[in-house]
């Protein structure tokens, strides 16, 4: 496993930030993602797919009332692919429209889809050899976060109560040292360095790290180990063509 | 300049003030004077919470002010959460049955 692995550093891997407004489709947002990312490292064909298509032709009907990564995977092999993000665009809907699937050329589809290990090395290792991944955590604690890495405990953050979808797209060690920014000065304490992973979310640009955050690495801080699942894009390559950029 | 006194450095902003600037940026609007008031208790319980997660995080985060300041946790659970029914969903590897066979 590499010491860091950020795919934000390979050109055209990861789109831009997305803003699920007042539609709680986290999942969908993810799990497209994840696709395209996967799309986009093993053919480089920079697809950008459609989040309305798993909204509207999910088999749970439920649009923007919340959902599982794992339907929106069984959505894209039902309709045997994903159409454009152009010529099915997301409009963030409360309730679902029909599904028009059939209507449009598929741009990207997958093979399967499979859970990985909750061992967090197997993970990381898996993230810098294939791609991104998604990712179920317990979001609590990011409603008032802005930067830096959230250590958290049980207590704090309870890793049963997953309800929120994000893309794991890299990890890192923070170097130690007091805390960085506007310190209280109860909170200036010494630290050694802080393994991490990186984050994707879907709440535009302004929250969070330019909308990324990131979460300490080895103690499943807030369930993050509970559901990492992943499209598989291809059939098993020998040697994946590009690396994960340190 | 309206926050330097002369004899002391700047005075920390007052909450209203703080709130805002949290309007502005954020481009928030409350349709009442009441409504208004009661985002306004929401913020300072937030930015207070936001002290507290400061203090308890083992990591190197930074909590405060976010678009979601003026939200109650529950409000912002219902907003950008999905349904809490992970807790109990069936492990992948299971297989599923279905009480009544041949339901689709």
């Amino acid at each position: 496993v590499p010491q860091t692995c950020d795919w934000r550093k390979a050109t055209n891997i990861i789109s831009s930030i997305k803003n699920q407004g007042s539609c709680r489709c986290c999942w969908a947002i993810a799990a497209a993602d994840n696709i395209q990312a996967l799309w986009r490292i093993k053919y480089h064909q920079f697809v950008d797919v459609s989040v309305q298509e798993l909204l509207d032709c999910d088999r749970c009907g439920n649009g923007c009332k919340g959902g599982f990564v794992w339907d929106a995977y069984i959505t894209v092999l039902n309709n045997s692919g994903l159409a454009s993000e152009k010529d099915y665009p997301f409009q963030g809907h409360q309730k679902p429209h029909k599904c028009l699937a059939k209507k449009y050329k598929k741009v990207a589809w997958i093979q399967d889809f499979t859970m990985l290990s909750s061992n967090e090395q197997a993970i990381a290792r898996y993230l810098a050899i294939h791609g991104p991944i998604t990712v179920t955590i317990n979001m609590k604690l990011l409603q008032h976060y802005q930067k830096g890495v959230i250590k958290a405990t049980p207590s704090s953050c309870d890793p049963r109560l997953v309800d929120h979808s994000v893309l794991l797209v890299g990890f890192g060690k923070e170097k130690g040292g007091m805390q960085t920014g506007t310190v209280l000065p109860h909170s200036s304490k010494p630290r050694r360095s802080i393994p991490f992973w990186i984050l994707k979310n879907s709440w535009g640009a302004q929250w969070g790290e330019k909308g990324y955050f990131r979460l300490y690495r080895g103690n499943n801080t807030c369930g993050i180990t509970k559901y990492p699942v992943t499209a598989l894009v291809s059939p098993p390559a020998k040697k994946p063509p590009i690396s994960c950029p340190p | 300049d309206s926050l330097l006194t002369k004899d002391a450095g700047p005075r920390p902003l007052e909450l209203k003030e703080v709130f805002k600037l949290f309007q502005i940026q954020f481009n928030r609007s409350y349709s009442n004077p009441a409504e208004y008031t009661r985002r306004l208790g929401i913020f300072a319980h937030n930015l207070a919470q936001a002290q507290w997660l400061q203090r308890e995080d083992l990591g190197s985060a930074e909590f405060g002010e976010t678009p979601f300041s003026d939200l109650t946790e529950e409000e912002f659970g219902q907003l950008y959460g999905h349904q809490r029914a992970l807790e109990r969903i069936p492990n992948m590897a299971k297989k599923v049955e279905s009480e009544n066979w041949g339901e689709s």
